[in-house]
């Protein structure tokens, strides 16, 4: 197994990921694996949830799926 | 698994549908 803390969720790193490109919930989660954070999936759902809050990322529909971004 | 990792992603779009 890989070692847990190999990848930390913080609003940077979000910010940063939406900041590249449009991403859907799903392409979140993948960066954030919990077997990457150590976090388990509760707390991964409710961490990002607070975060894209804060940030409060535009939305665009593409291939019909929601995607949120980050304009500079 | 992919089914997780759907939940996880439900779970998530819920708690932002009832934010946003």
């Amino acid at each position: 197994a890989a070692s847990s803390g190999e990848v930390q969720l913080t609003e940077e790193a979000v910010r940063r990921y939406l900041s590249r490109k449009p991403m859907t919930t799903k392409d979140l989660l993948k960066k954030f694996q919990t077997k990457r954070t150590g976090l388990s999936s509760d707390a991964t759902v409710n961490a990002l949830a607070q975060l894209l809050k804060r940030l409060d990322p535009e939305r665009k529909l593409i291939a019909d799926k929601m995607h949120f971004f980050l304009k500079e | 698994s992919s089914s997780e990792a759907d939940e996880m992603a439900a779970a998530l779009e819920a708690e932002l549908n009832h934010f946003m």
